[in-house]
């Protein structure tokens, strides 16, 4: 599929202590995975570069696979990605055994929280 | 918050205590995650507030209807993250922290606005309006858009943004079942304290939200206020009493009465009539808005509990009265016996204490254990969340629900910052949970719900927050943030299982009690420095306790103490939860007391969870 839709990736702590350079590293990461710096630029939305690391970006599903691919030899994914199609329902989520995330990298699709 | 941070104990004239002590919260900086801010309103005044604090490296990002001169002395920066919407995300939107919404207004009041006098809601209610911690400074991420849709890529941003603006305390009253913030461990490990809403889906158990370990998990509670309504029957000399907001003073009489339920009434036939109805099993579900449409002149509502008052509040100048289900009968069985029958609602009046037993733990508040971590006890503290007066635009409007409930945590944990600023996130919750009150007048918390019940754990962590004692709490159960790392552990390996039931948390869980158990814990002396404390254990029915060793001794030299407590099964059991506690007490004012909840299991049979 060619639609787009928001991903969130998670890469941990930041590996650099100037936020610009963490922001390139996930500009290049993205180039790697698109093809080109220009739709790498288009499609980054957030880059998480102060307190951790990480960005959100619109991909297509295979893309997001990609990326996965690209971390998964870094560390597992997260339960919301491991082994599962990244189009899978949320009620999917809660019957498997989550992982704390902090030192855990992942793509996921973005969700949408409410208000309480 | 007319009254809701008095009644925690927050008197703004008092020359002592914690709000008083801690200079009202000022040089402390609650981030607030939400949607956005109304900066025009009384409580965002700086009037009497210093510079804003050094350490704060914020931006006031400009936009539409909210210029760099729209941040003062109270709201120090704001942020907003639209970059994800569509257009059609931005109907009825500022493109700027302006809040359209007024959820993020009303927290962020709640936390620290600033003191406004001669505020009501059409007289009820009247008194002083202010924030937790009246003088701390405030900064607005905008990630809730709408009808109050956050991104959680939006969300990441503004916590990302706020490690590095310097905020001290973050305080987020949003989520979702099944998912949580593990970045926000990437704050609390820069030494910010986080506050999260725990959800909205009680009474039923297994719906606590946002449970990380790391983070203040809030329940919501009533306060000791009402708003009696007095219905008076043309038969009758009786009167009955409801509660509602209805603030109409003309007496009037109505016609009496359509019977059903807000959905299933034969709206036709409401036309001019007071309309009885049997409410939806959660109060919150109610839509009043389909009979005031049919032309009923009036709504009286059968329900189990009055903490969500403004659920009503949209009726307006037409009396929607909550009544219990006593006084629904009897109404119902005097308009079946007179046809004729005329009704008359009175305006509401506001009742402060004595006359009404709280707090309750509300009926909407999530309880746990948490579907996804039944290893940590959640969730972790109640503060006021039911029928909350606090800033909505350039008014004062009712609003209920955890998201309430959060910001009085978040200011008073502001008020702690003041006072202790080198104190960790993990020692700030433990003072919070292990100081908390489990009754009032000697009488037990009790819990609304079907049916209501003594509130447990579950419902309110280590109970109702208790600012005044939070300022000496005596021992703490602090965290190393790296024993958090260890969480991300494999479940099937035995030393997964340790990092998790040795997490140095203020509580206790075992959801599978199978055999004798022991979990570790230390307590890290913040008081006095010669203080010998004597364990006091309530153990759960059925469930024996030993405590290992059972008296800590502290000197100048040795200031944390580590301990064991053993738990082992006296009885065969089966499933439910159990609940007790274990306290250290120093025989004088500190009583240092943790909840715990066991599971016994005796056959590893699933089906007989």
């Amino acid at each position: 599929s060619t639609t787009k839709k928001l991903y969130v990736v998670y890469l941990g702590d930041k590996q650099h202590e100037d936020p610009e350079q963490t922001t390139a590293s996930h500009h290049d990461m993205l180039t790697t995975i698109l093809g080109s710096k220009e739709e790498a630029h288009d499609s980054i939305i957030y880059s998480y570069k102060h307190g951790f690391s990480g960005f959100a970006a619109m991909l297509t599903e295979s893309q997001a696979q990609d990326i996965a691919g690209s971390i998964n030899g870094a560390a597992e994914l997260t339960p919301t990605t491991r082994g599962v199609d990244l189009t899978t329902p949320a009620c999917f989520t809660a019957s498997i055994s989550i992982h704390y995330a902090a030192s855990y990298l992942s793509i996921k699709p973005s969700s949408v929280h409410r208000l309480h | 918050t007319t009254h809701s941070q008095d009644f925690l104990g927050l008197d703004y004239t008092k020359p002592t205590g914690l709000l008083h002590d801690a200079k009202y919260g000022d040089g402390v900086i609650i981030g607030i995650i939400d949607t956005g801010i109304w900066p025009e309103s009384a409580s965002f005044s700086d009037d009497g507030l210093g510079p804003v604090p050094s350490k704060w490296k914020g931006t006031c990002q400009t936009g539409q209807e909210f210029s760099s001169n729209q941040c003062n002395r109270k709201i120090i920066g704001a942020r907003w993250y639209d970059k994800h919407l569509t257009p059609k995300d931005l109907e009825g939107e500022y493109r700027s922290a302006r809040d359209a919404n007024s959820h993020g207004t009303h927290v962020a009041s709640t936390a620290a606005g600033a003191l406004v006098p001669n505020v009501s809601f059409h007289g009820l209610a009247a008194g002083y309006a202010r924030g937790a911690a009246p003088h701390a400074r405030l900064a607005v991420y905008k990630a809730c858009w709408g009808q109050g849709d956050c991104s959680e890529a939006a969300v990441m941003q503004a916590i990302d943004d706020a490690i590095h603006d310097g905020v001290d305390v973050l305080s987020l009253s949003l989520g979702l079942p099944s998912s949580e913030y593990y970045t926000s461990l990437h704050a609390v490990n820069n030494g910010i304290a986080v506050v999260f809403a725990a959800g909205n889906d009680g009474p039923a158990p297994r719906t606590v939200t946002n449970a990380s370990p790391w983070v203040i998990s809030v329940a919501s509670a009533t306060m000791d206020r009402a708003f009696p309504t007095v219905i008076t029957l043309s038969n009758s000399t009786s009167n009955f009493v409801g509660q509602s907001l209805f603030y109409d003073t003309d007496d009037k009489n109505y016609n009496c009465c359509l019977f059903g339920t807000p959905e299933t009434s034969n709206v036709t036939l409401a036309a001019g009539k007071i309309v009885l109805c049997n409410s939806p099993s959660s109060v919150s579900l109610i839509s009043p808005t389909i009979l005031p449409e049919a032309g009923a002149k009036g709504i009286i509502f059968a329900a189990y509990a009055f903490d969500i008052l403004d659920a009503v509040e949209s009726c307006g100048s037409m009396p929607c009265v909550l009544v219990d289900f006593e006084v629904a009968q009897q109404i119902k069985q005097s308009a079946d016996e007179n046809t004729a029958l005329l009704v008359k609602v009175t305006a509401a009046q506001t009742w402060i204490g004595g006359e009404v037993l709280a707090p309750k733990i509300s009926a909407f508040s999530s309880r746990g254990p948490s579907p996804l971590y039944p290893e940590f006890l959640k969730p972790d503290i109640a503060a006021p969340g039911s029928n909350i007066l606090a800033a909505v635009k350039d008014s004062y409007k009712f609003k209920s629900g955890t998201s309430m409930a959060c910001p009085h945590v978040s200011g008073v944990v502001a008020l702690l910052k003041a006072l202790h600023p080198d104190w960790s996130p993990a020692i700030i919750k433990s003072a919070l949970v292990t100081t908390a009150s489990n009754e009032k007048y000697g009488l037990p918390i009790l819990a609304d719900g079907l049916p209501q019940k003594i509130a447990d754990p579950f419902d309110y962590g280590g109970g109702f927050i208790n600012p005044n004692r939070l300022v000496d709490p005596g021992l703490a159960y602090d965290v190393d943030p790296k024993d958090y790392i260890a969480l991300d552990c494999d479940s099937a390996n035995s030393s997964c299982e340790s990092a998790y039931k040795n997490l140095n948390l203020p509580s206790i869980a075992i959801p599978n009690l199978k055999q004798p158990t022991t979990v570790l814990r230390t307590v890290t002396n913040v008081g006095q420095a010669d203080a010998v404390y004597k364990a006091v254990v309530q153990s759960p029915p059925g469930v024996q306790i030993l405590v290992e060793p059972s008296i800590l001794q502290f000197s100048l030299s040795k200031k944390k103490q580590s301990f064991k407590v053993t738990f082992s099964m006296t009885h065969k059991f089966q499933g439910g939860y159990l609940f007790g506690s274990l306290a250290w007490c120093d025989g004088g004012a500190h009583y240092v007391r943790i909840p715990i909840a066991v599971r016994p299991v005796h056959s590893s049979s699933s089906s007989f969870h």
